[in-house]
């Protein structure tokens, strides 16, 4: 473990929990994409499974559980408790355009032709691409409210920190996830544009961020 | 043993 994981793991933590007590407390889901957040689950679902076959450390198997949890429950919020709010009409990305080419290539390029490994690859190609139905949404609705850019700023930043974890890893222990890092640069690069935004109009304290 | 063998990650 290192500084720099440890920091995108607690940004990655923070963002998920920014969602979903906004969603809690706010008692609406309006502008966040469902879309995203299944994907989010499918991510952990598929790549935490070895929860009950290997065991690394208490701070892994609480943290994977959290995930899970949180994850999970704010899809249940999004579908179930607060659906009234959803704006279904907005959240129009067609997820088929990610899910298939990423599961195809998760039997492509892998480390190993086997279950776990192909579906941990999987959850690797797909967390690149899974905030993309609510990047989509956000440039068809024109806007998003401050507290779900702050939940993308996280976001964004947790995976930006994983790569400094891969190169301070690579250094130190000559440690190289080729799979991982290269989905690692492609996911930070989707949030450039936005984080160009969130610097230049939400820290401005404009508020909302409006795009352009 | 591969690179992602190992996998202490999140």
């Amino acid at each position: 473990m290192n500084i720099f994981r440890l920091l995108g793991d607690m940004c990655h933590l923070v963002a998920i929990i920014i969602l979903f007590l906004k969603i809690w407390r706010s008692k609406s889901c309006a502008g966040i994409s469902g879309k995203s957040q299944v994907l989010f689950a499918l991510v952990f679902t598929t790549r935490y499974l070895d929860l009950f076959t290997s065991f690394i450390s208490v701070y892994n198997t609480v943290m994977k559980v959290v995930f899970l949890v949180l994850a999970y429950a704010t899809v249940y919020l999004i579908y179930l408790r607060f659906r009234s709010t959803y704006n279904s009409e907005s959240d129009s990305f067609r997820v088929e355009f990610l899910l298939v080419p990423v599961a195809g290539l998760s039997f492509l390029e892998n480390y190993a032709f086997a279950p776990l490994e192909i579906l941990w690859t999987f959850s690797i190609y797909l967390e690149s691409v899974a905030i993309l139905p609510q990047l989509f949404m956000i440039t068809k609705t024109g806007e998003a409210e401050s507290i779900t850019t702050h939940y993308l700023f996280f976001l964004g930043l947790y995976r930006a920190l994983y790569l400094a974890n891969w190169v301070w890893r690579y250094h130190t222990e000559g440690f190289f996830d080729q799979i991982a890092v290269v989905s690692g640069v492609v996911q930070t690069i989707f949030y450039c544009d936005f984080f160009y935004l969130y610097f230049t109009k939400v820290l401005r304290g404009s508020g909302k961020m409006t795009l352009p | 043993d591969y690179p992602g063998k190992k996998k202490d990650e999140l």
